[in-house]
């Protein structure tokens, strides 16, 4: 319990920090594989005229994602955590310090990919999104509750492959509501390019409200 | 470190348990939805004239996945771990004592799908089983390393899905075998049935062996 104390108080501080420069920051949470960068990719394709965006990402090892963003041309800060399954608030302190976010920016932060831990390690941020992909089952919010329950949004990834699998979307948002009554719900693809319109709207609206 | 010496005392308590009874205990690990149930299920079909199979499942919350697998006629018990993202030693002790194996079986562990923390954890299994699939992409084995370094076997699943994803199956090896230069791969789709056989002779070969 202590852990996540220490992590609450450096995540006020982080919260702090992004209200004094009115930095919208998403936590981005998901499965390994979701879709989390190329979403990350596309959005910023999108939205880097509207809004000053940057990055940080958090990996056990590489800095392979850090650097699929910075061909967009925006900066991102790696956070390798090792042994380590989630990223913490104090790693988020230290790298917004590497990173200086411009004020009034959009400021996303990419979890390791775990649908467990990271759901209960508060990093500052204004919401949490979890992205679920349609191969993965439409089931995993049952399963995986703690972070469906942790989530502002649920973003649907990978819709161009519903044909291929055995999924149930309006069961899986059911399963999503029944953990999250307040979660709000969303479905694209982030290669194709469907659904994309919905999250940018999404963003831009929850930056001027939250 | 405490923890790790803990777990490693009762692992050592599971694999003389199951060594005096000449169990083969293969522990399945992935990210969530990568396919480790419905391999199981098709793996118990094809092996159940064979050998008695019986499985330990374990996820955060529900009981889905060992209820699918009863329906396949072996038993299975469910371990919850709730806030927990690995099973233990501990755990699996208790269950195994639940679950009574025959002697000369094979046993199936199917762990908490999460690619970082399971890989810490010895269960007292003969084998780990890391299980991907092409929809996550071919990355994951330098991302994620710990638990590729630890198993003994990559099954790459899903293959089906190929022809509408960006995945460089040798590249994905290549990656693995970095990783953990004495690690086995195999390649299969468990919902289409192409390449099953492979994974049967795997587990057929090396229950004699280990
Ligand atoms: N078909 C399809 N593939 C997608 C989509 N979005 C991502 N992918 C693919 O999914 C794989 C993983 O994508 P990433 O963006 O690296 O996933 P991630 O969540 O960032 O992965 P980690 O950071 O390693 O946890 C890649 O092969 C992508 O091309 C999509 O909308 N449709
Ligand atoms: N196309 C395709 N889909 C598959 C294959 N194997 C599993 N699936 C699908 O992938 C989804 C997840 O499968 P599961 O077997 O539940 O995955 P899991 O690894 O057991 O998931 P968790 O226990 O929740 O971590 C389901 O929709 C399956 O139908 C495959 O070889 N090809
Ligand atoms: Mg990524
Ligand atoms: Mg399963
Ligand atoms: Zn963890
Ligand atoms: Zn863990």
């Amino acid at each position: 319990q202590d852990i996540l104390s220490k992590n609450n108080r450096c995540a006020t501080i982080n919260r702090n920090y992004f209200r004094g420069r009115n930095i919208f920051c998403l936590n981005l949470l998901s499965s390994p594989g979701s879709g989390k960068t190329t979403l990350l990719i596309e959005t910023i394709k999108a939205l880097n005229n509207e809004f000053s965006v940057s990055v940080i990402e958090g990996d056990q090892q590489t800095s392979f994602d850090a650097e699929r963003i910075r061909k967009t041309g925006v900066k991102a800060v790696q956070i390798n955590t090792g042994k380590g399954c989630h990223l913490s608030a104090r790693k988020i302190g230290r790298a917004i310090d590497e990173l200086k976010p411009a004020p009034d920016s959009l400021l996303f932060i990419e979890n390791v990919g775990n649908l467990v831990c990271p759901a209960a390690f508060d990093l500052g941020e204004s919401c949490k999104v979890v992205v679920l992909s349609v191969t993965e089952g439409a089931d995993k919010p049952l399963k995986y509750p703690d972070i469906f329950h942790a989530a502002d949004l649920m973003i649907l990834n990978k819709i161009d492959l519903l044909p291929y699998v055995d999924f149930d979307v309006e069961r899986c948002f059911e399963y999503a509501r029944r953990v999250n009554p307040d979660i709000q719900t969303l479905q694209l693809s982030a290669t194709k390019g469907d659904g994309m319109n919905s999250w940018l709207n999404w963003i831009r609206q929850h930056r001027k409200t939250t």
